[in-house]
């Protein structure tokens, strides 16, 4: 995936 | 999940536990900005669009509903209580806040790390997120009287995300692939600063046992 970004906060 | 992000969202839920005990109990909201709790829930609407379809943890889905839910419970309280309305205080709340969104959405059509349209609300969602307390602040400013639940709320709202910074360098020193946060990163460090006199004085009161007033 791109840059790794996974919106995992909140 | 490490023990910083964890004590940052508990701070969180505390922040909006106590604002809701105030107008819930109290039936008042008087000096809290309407127009800070405005800006809050665009933030959750823009940040949680993948509600449904991203699915992370059940603690996440839980917590992004309890953060909506609290936020547009308040703003029902404060726009349409017959009892509660009557307390928020219009004229010292004069923020120009579409600025704030306006000047938020033009950055996160700048500087975002990938333009889909779920990337770039993501992206206007932690700009907002970053001054969204402005106006809050000015209000706190203006009145003479800070009572307590309110001085307590905008303390935990600063601490939150003050603990968010203490997770993000755990992650990065633990985790391989955390990084390309900076945009993260930069607009928590400057919506923590925005708390740095707030936090001073409230510290200073707290300590001489004084009642928590800002300095005009």
């Amino acid at each position: 995936r791109n840059l790794g970004e996974k919106h995992d906060e909140l | 999940m490490n023990i910083f992000r964890f004590a940052g969202d508990m701070m969180h839920l505390l922040s909006v536990v106590v604002l809701l005990l105030k107008i819930h109990k109290m039936k008042s909201c008087a000096g809290i900005s309407l127009k800070t709790q405005e800006l809050y829930a665009l933030v959750f609407i823009c940040r949680y669009l993948d509600i449904f379809t991203g699915f992370i943890s059940l603690y996440n889905t839980i917590m992004k509903i309890v953060f909506l839910a609290s936020a547009f419970s308040i703003l029902w309280y404060m726009r349409s209580h017959k009892v509660v309305r009557q307390t928020y205080d219009k004229d010292q709340d004069t923020f120009r806040h579409y600025f704030l969104i306006l000047a938020c959405m033009v950055l996160a059509l700048l500087v975002h790390h990938k333009f889909t349209f779920r990337e770039v609300m993501w992206t206007f969602s932690i700009y907002l997120e970053a001054v969204a307390i402005l106006p809050q602040l000015v209000m706190l400013q203006r009145t003479r009287n800070i009572d307590n639940l309110t001085g307590n709320y905008v303390f935990f709202l600063g601490t939150y995300r003050g603990l968010y910074m203490l997770n993000w360098v755990y992650r990065y020193l633990t985790e391989v692939h955390y990084h390309h946060r900076w945009l993260t990163w930069i607009s928590g460090f400057i919506q923590t600063a925005l708390y740095a006199d707030f936090f001073y004085y409230y510290v200073k009161s707290w300590r001489n046992n004084e009642k928590l007033q800002l300095p005009a």
